[in-house]
């Protein structure tokens, strides 16, 4: 899994016995180019090179203060790729050990992002993963604005057994409060709100956004973002976060070959765990996050 | 003289961070740093002010490139002795792609054109009913075959019918596609082979629709589509954001493709032609 990037680095420490300010320099700009081709945020990978030039460095000082000729077992090379593996699972957080928060008698769970992101078909994964967990979803489809968004719902819902409600004339925020009634009714016990895909900077949008939240009580908002997004998904990801406080978000479309580094920009900068990732367009496509495998990917 | 230099540093750091922040992409950015730094060594740029106008100038010279090939749509489909003229749509999942066909569509209808639309997209929940809203918006007529149908085989009737009403355009809809993919990767080429067996030498375009929002895995689907189908545009969507849609500078650079339309909101309107110009500007705004 070692792409081009971390190797270039490997070698700028080959044949060297430890690690000393100058090599780990040469080192630190190869992960840099690498982050920054990974889609990671400029400011995050400065804050990253920080932290592992500080402990590299560190080392290096720890080793040569062992007067008894006691070196690092490792290779500078293997104890450098060491090191930043380590710091992106720590800036990855802990696999999240929900990743669905429940609540009697009914939990509900609110979608939210920008357009064309996934989340009319997440919807639909997470009705399948909580029919596996032996609940009883139900859809709603509160995106009155896109040309068949409804009916797009509708369809997943009838190919997964799940029941979808949908209202004519009603607004958003009625239509969802309305929606928990009927769940009730159904004796549904999780509700699964689809939302428009809408811009972070739309107020009256995100308005709309504040007022489901206000209406429904999501026990679970969450944001979901695009793998192949790129620098400016930070800024878009903060503004969710501070006008709706998200409880996590899913990241989509990470069966290509699209690095997700905005992955690891959104957790830094909203402090927020990944719950979920997207693998493909079909409903089975969906895993509970772990960070393992997104490290390597986004280091290459 | 020291002090000089001081300042340089701080004005490459600030312009390289435009264009990172932008999504231009490291490597390139990287390669315009270094030249902007040797200009200024050897004297050629003299200030801060001569660098950033450098700057801007490499920007739009690679923008205006690949323009000089594209011509104006409309004069291109009303200049044509092969009707009808045929625009292919493609790209990855969720970009824009049919939403972008909805804005032409009522674009050139307005135009006094007589536009088909081929809903090419056979597989994703609600795709055809999806376009027929935005057909009937633009006064277009649509073409579609029952869900799972080859979409090649849609788009081939698409173009037939046109022919047989002397429609003047045919703007191609297909479903969204990872690059990685290979069997839908083959599947789009099948799509632009029946496409020129429906009328010879079709399609006259294909365009690429890009999501502004994309970071660097734009430059990997441009090439990939490009290898397969010989991309003639893109159509950089969701301006109407905060994201700057560097990528397509880089994209331009690597590729040599134009940017074609921009899409700047989601109503029929939203959807402008590119001017460089206009794009530099708000790029160092
Ligand atoms: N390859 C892949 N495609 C995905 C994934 N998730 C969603 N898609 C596709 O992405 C496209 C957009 O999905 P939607 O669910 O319509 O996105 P949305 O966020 O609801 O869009 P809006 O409602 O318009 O904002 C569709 O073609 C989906 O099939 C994924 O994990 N992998
Ligand atoms: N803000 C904004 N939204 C846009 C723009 N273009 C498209 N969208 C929105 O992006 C979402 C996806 O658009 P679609 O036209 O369904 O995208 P697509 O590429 O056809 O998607 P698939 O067929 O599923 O791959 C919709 O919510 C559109 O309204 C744009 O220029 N600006
Ligand atoms: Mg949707
Ligand atoms: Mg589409």
């Amino acid at each position: 899994i070692v792409s081009k990037g971390f190797k270039n680095a490997k070698e700028a420490l080959t044949g060297r016995t430890e690690l000393s300010e100058e090599n780990i320099a040469q080192a630190v700009r190869e992960i840099r180019v690498s982050l920054l081709e990974a889609d990671v945020e400029v400011g995050v990978v400065k804050r990253f090179i920080d932290r592992v030039k500080e402990r590299a460095i560190g080392e290096v000082v720890q080793t040569s203060l062992k007067k008894d000729g006691k070196k690092i077992k490792a290779s500078p090379g293997e104890h450098f790729t060491r090191i930043c593996y380590e710091e992106l699972e720590n800036l990855m957080g802990k696999e999240e050990p929900g990743p669905i928060r429940y609540r009697k008698p009914i939990t509900v769970i609110m979608m939210v992002g920008l357009q064309g992101v996934g989340k009319t078909t997440t919807c639909g994964k997470l009705a399948h993963y909580l029919l596996q967990k032996k609940r009883k979803p139900m859809l709603v489809a509160a995106d009155i604005y896109r040309p068949a968004a409804v009916k797009q719902l509708q369809i997943l819902g009838e190919k997964l057994g799940v029941s979808v409600f949908a209202k004519d004339g009603l607004s958003p925020p009625d239509l969802c409060k309305l929606a928990i009634i009927e769940a009730k009714k159904k004796k549904c016990d999780v509700v699964i709100l689809d939302t428009a895909g809408r811009l972070a900077i739309d107020d009256a949008l995100m308005t709309e956004l504040e007022d489901i939240k206000a209406g429904t009580k999501p026990d679970n908002l969450f944001l979901v973002c695009d793998a192949m997004a790129g620098q400016d998904t930070v800024n878009t990801a903060a503004i969710f976060n501070s006008r709706l406080s998200i409880d996590g978000f899913i990241m989509t479309k990470l069966d290509g070959d699209a690095r997700g580094g905005a992955a690891l920009s959104i957790r830094e900068v909203t402090g927020k765990p990944i719950k979920f990732l997207g693998l493909g367009e079909d409903m089975g496509k969906l895993e509970a996050f772990r960070p393992q495998g997104l490290a390597s990917r986004i280091l290459g | 003289f020291s002090r000089a230099t001081e300042i340089d540093a701080g004005v490459l750091d600030a312009l390289e961070e435009i264009l990172l922040t932008a999504d231009v992409g490291v490597r390139l950015s990287m390669r315009w740093m270094d030249d902007l730094r040797g200009r200024l060594s050897r004297g050629e740029l003299k200030n801060a002010e001569d660098v950033r106008a450098a700057l801007r100038a490499l920007v739009l010279a690679t923008l205006e490139a690949p323009q000089s090939q594209a011509m104006d749509v409309e004069h291109l489909i009303k200049s044509t002795f092969t009707k009808p003229y045929v625009i292919m749509f493609v790209g990855v999942n969720g970009v824009g792609k049919t939403t972008t066909i909805g804005k032409m569509a009522s674009k050139l209808t307005k135009a006094g054109l007589q536009v088909v639309v081929g809903a090419g997209d056979t597989f994703r929940a609600a795709a055809a009913e999806q376009l027929a809203i935005w057909a009937e918006r633009s006064g277009s007529v649509m073409i579609r075959g029952e869900e799972g149908t080859d979409p090649a085989s849609v788009i081939f009737n698409a173009i037939s019918h046109a022919r047989t009403i002397g429609a003047d355009v045919v703007l191609a809809d297909t479903a969204g596609r990872l690059h990685t993919k290979t069997e839908l990767m083959d599947e789009i080429r099948k799509v632009k082979k029946a496409a020129g067996k429906a009328r010879d030498n079709a399609p006259d375009e294909v365009w690429l629709v890009v999501d502004g929002t994309t970071g660097q895995n734009a430059l990997l689907q441009a090439k990939e589509f490009h290898d397969v189908l010989a991309l003639s545009g893109i159509v950089l969507t969701k301006l109407d954001g905060t994201a700057k849609g560097g990528v397509v500078i880089a994209i331009a650079d690597a590729l040599n493709i134009p940017v074609r339309y921009v899409g700047v909101g989601e109503t029929v309107d939203d959807l402008k032609p590119f001017v460089p110009k206009a794009f530099v500007a708000a790029l160092f705004e």
